[in-house]
């Protein structure tokens, strides 16, 4: 993974070739988890960074829930690597993983991804077929049982953020659920998404304040401070609903009602000229940046039990 | 391969809440094909639409109508696509090579 090539957008083919890599470099620390199978029949992977014990307190990561959002799955390969590079020489992130695991899912929605390689580079939802409706896909960020059917989705099959038919409908979300009911003991879920420059904690379907909500903008304050550090790239902070728009069935709305009080999404750079087409020249510091924002979750997370 | 050929995508500036409102109503439009790359939310805050080249007169007489500035941020969406994918077959081909 040394000549992996960092700074250029790849398939889903060459990802997964990446996870496998890294895994045998480093079997000691990386693992590979399938979680699921897609709609379409691919699989669903989340690779483990754990250092050892059982059931460890964890951090989540998923990058590529919207498949078309691609600066976001290359920045989850980065992250893979710089994992793999600060552990045991960064003693924040050596600390971080000497008490807790990582998990990350870089690419969240396969089917989609693979779609926007082979048909349709501005696909953003999953690929299920609804009955009675031509149109495909469900947006998996619509998906959630938080606020599920609530104003800030679609009902119409044929919108981009159509919410499915039922919350869970999507194996892709599904398989998520699962994975944190079953492990039962994640402290921040980190949710990541392309372009707006933003980092947002819940809720999304309803404009009451979160129980932690002081909490949560202090720790998004800090994590934002940190991010704009390195190149000066702005990103405002808040709930999604005060900051961006209602949207209801939410990845981290849900976490957040399951107990997982450290529950963000992130909207990474934005140019202002490219939109979802972010130079591949901008993969790795958009990555670089994001990661200070990271480590300052993570590391408030270890130091702030709960 | 879907083909983008003269779609533009368009940053829009409401400049109050009745603007958003106008903006809110091409949303509902949906012989237009509009994709709402960022949707619209505060008075000040930018709206990116990406626009088929079959609704592009539409959609500009329609906010030039209601006095709401935009500007152009892609002027050919498929240029920049067959250039995203240039860069990707070039770095293949020096893997290969």
């Amino acid at each position: 993974t040394d000549t992996f090539n960092y700074a250029t957008y790849h398939t889903l083919e060459e990802i997964y070739n990446f996870l496998d890599l890294l895994v045998a470099e480093h079997p000691q620390l990386v693992s590979k988890i399938q979680i699921g199978k897609t709609y379409e029949d691919r699989p669903i992977y989340v690779l483990k960074f754990s250092t050892g014990g059982n059931n460890r307190p964890a951090i989540w990561i998923d990058t590529g829930i919207h498949s078309r959002e691609w600066v976001t799955q290359a920045s989850g390969v980065w992250f893979a690597k710089k994992i793999t590079q600060d552990y045991g020489q960064d003693p924040a992130l050596t600390n971080i993983l000497n008490n807790m695991d990582i998990f990350l899912e870089i690419v969240t929605n396969p089917d989609g991804f693979a779609f926007t390689h082979s048909k349709n580079r501005m696909w953003r939802k999953t690929r299920s077929l609804t009955s009675n409706s031509l149109c495909v896909g469900v947006d998996p960020n619509r998906n959630w049982d938080a606020g599920f059917g609530n104003a800030g989705s679609s009902s119409n099959p044929c919108s981009d953020q159509y919410r499915g038919k039922f919350p869970n409908s999507e194996v892709e979300v599904q398989s998520i659920v699962n994975f944190v009911n079953n492990h039962g003991n994640i402290k921040a879920f980190i949710s990541i998404h392309s372009y707006s420059q933003l980092l947002l904690y819940p809720y999304g379907y309803t404009s009451e304040p979160a129980p932690d909500k002081e909490e949560l903008d202090k720790l998004a304050k800090s994590a934002v401070t940190a991010l704009s550090s390195l190149y000066g790239t702005k990103f405002k902070y808040g709930s999604i609903i005060t900051t961006i728009y209602q949207a209801s069935g939410s990845t981290v709305d849900w976490t957040y009602n399951q107990g997982i009080k450290y529950s963000f999404t992130f909207e990474l750079r934005d140019s202002g000229r490219y939109g979802f087409l972010l130079p591949a020249s901008q993969i790795v510091p958009t990555a670089q940046e994001t990661w200070l924002a990271l480590m300052t979750i993570m590391e408030y997370t270890l130091n702030h039990p709960y | 391969n879907e083909d983008f050929v003269g779609h533009q995508v368009l940053r829009i500036f409401a400049a109050d809440e009745a603007q958003v409102q106008k903006v809110k109503e091409l949303e509902d439009l949906q012989h237009l094909q509009l994709d709402f790359w960022k949707g619209p939310t505060w008075p000040g805050t930018p709206i990116d639409i990406r626009v088929p080249f079959h609704s592009l007169q539409a959609v500009k007489i329609f906010l030039e109508a209601q006095d709401i500035r935009y500007e152009i941020m892609i002027e050919d969406l498929q240029s920049l696509l067959d250039e995203e994918q240039e860069q990707m077959f070039a770095f293949r081909a020096q893997v290969q090579s």
